[in-house]
Formats: structure tokens, sequence, C-alpha cells
């Protein structure tokens, strides 16, 4: 039996806008922790990890430790149904075919059922080594998406450059070139509207745009974004969800040959 | 020429 009741349904309405047009099918795994994906594209050059922990559902029961099926696409279609300030419970019964999302109104005066089809989802689990990256730069998650969407009317890929100076975006193509410099600040009003470029050693890596415009469909979920970057390791793009978890984009560089 | 590499290439199935 799985019952999971989560007062802010926004939250998962958003994470599946974030990941559905990155990732086809994939398998929710439930346990104890919480309700967590771990996914890549159809071309395994990205990978999605989710977690949404156990204790910011305010119900949470997860009898046994398991894995559901489900294509995101049919997944958002359904959450679409709910109201943006509806409470979102997931039911399960045990060797069950189906996941039930239930949508409450606050005031409780429209209660909705969509039962769901759950299938069976061949993937693959990676494991995450725990990396000391170069360089992390967190910055308001407006920004970068700006950024991203910016730079791709100019071109295909991105070169992110760390130094001293600051995180620099850089992209070329047949109409010309474009840098996007920003610099550390955090003399800001709020502290959301700071960038802060933590730096142990420069670092600069080439990646494809289309990744990161895609990546930031993750936007709603937090106003600030971060990220981590090594030499000839994927760069990590992470949403932090508020007192719940995360949402991380991991994407492999283009490395010369 | 920048070729584009796998996840996989980096973080080994478990």
């Amino acid at each position: 039996m799985l019952e999971l009741r989560l007062v802010q349904g926004s939250l998962l309405k958003k994470v599946l806008e974030a990941i559905k047009d990155l990732v086809t099918d994939a398998n929710f795994d439930c346990s104890a922790t919480g309700f967590s994906l771990q996914a890549m594209d159809s071309s395994h050059v990205a990978l999605v990890s989710l977690l949404l922990r156990s204790e910011g559902f305010e119900h949470y029961r997860c009898d046994r430790n398991i894995s559901m099926g489900m294509n995101l696409n049919n997944m958002a279609k359904m959450l679409k149904c709910a109201g943006n300030d509806d409470i979102i419970t997931l039911k399960a019964d045990d060797g069950s075919d189906t996941v039930t999302f239930m949508f409450e109104s606050p005031t409780q005066d429209k209660i909705s059922d969509f039962e769901m089809k759950l299938m069976d989802v061949d993937s693959e689990h990676l494991g995450i080594p725990e990396a000391e990256y170069h360089a992390i730069v967190r910055m308001p998650s407006t920004e970068f998406a700006r950024i991203c969407k910016d730079l791709s009317s100019i071109g295909d890929t991105v070169v992110i450059s760390v130094t001293k100076e600051g995180v620099k975006f850089s992209t070329s193509g047949d109409i010309g070139t474009a840098n996007v410099v920003c610099r550390q600040n955090t003399t800001v009003d709020k502290p959301e509207d700071a960038t802060i470029v933590e730096m142990n050693e420069p670092v600069s890596l080439t990646f494809a745009l289309r990744y990161f415009n895609s990546f930031t469909k993750g936007t709603p979920l937090s106003n600030t974004v971060t990220i981590s970057l090594s030499s000839e390791l994927p760069v990590v793009v992470e949403y932090k969800i508020a007192e719940m978890g995360h949402l991380r984009f991991y994407l492999a560089p283009k490395i010369e040959e | 020429v920048n070729q584009q590499r796998q996840i996989t290439t980096f973080f080994a199935k478990k």
C-alpha cells in the first residue's frame, strides 16, 4: 500500500512539466526515504534525478519499496487536471497495475480522482559518485534561463568558463558570436537575486544548448539554480525544491577528440 | 571537433 499526500500539489505539477519533454517513460521509486526518480533521455546524454523526501509529505505511507513505471506525458496530462492550489494524493495498492491521483481543492469542495495505468519500464540505475566540483555557480534561475534562450538563438553549443572574473557563457554560429559574463554579485536586496561563483580551479566545458533549454523548464521550481562544473565530468544543474528535495539534471560534455 | 559524450561514459550502472 502506497499513500502519499502532498499539500503543495503544484510542486508535482511543476516537476512533471520540467521533465516530461526530456524523458518519455520512467520508474518512480518509492521508499522510506522518499519519492524519487532517475532517468536518462533517449540518447543517454542527459540524466534526471528527482528526490521528494518523505518528510515533505503531509502523509507518507510506503509499506515496501516499490517502483512504478509511468509514461511522463500521460502523468503530466493527469496532473494538469489538478488546480495549482490542490492537495495531491498518490495511491497504489500492492500488486496493482494502476496508480490513482486524487486532487482536493483547498476548501475541500471538489475532490477528483484520476487512475492511470502503470507500465513496465526498462531502466538502468546509474551510480552517481560524490564529486568535488571545480566550480559551483549559484544564480537566479530566471537569469540562467534567459541566457540559455538568448544563446540558443545564435549557436548550438555553449562554452561555460569559470574564472576569478566570474562565469562566462559563450556561443558561436553562422550569424556571429555571443558572450555573457556574470560576475559574482552579493550586494542585492534579496538573497535569491545573488550570483555566487565558488571556484576551486578554473574550468571550461562545452555543452549542447538544447539540453540546457530543456533543463530550464525547472525554473518555476526554484528562484535559484546551482550549476556545478568539473573538467571532463557531466555538469549538474540543480533546482532545489523547497523543504522537500531537488531536481537535478546531469549533462555529459562535448569533448575534443 | 567536439564529440558529444554519453552519461554512461561517466557514471557506471549500479
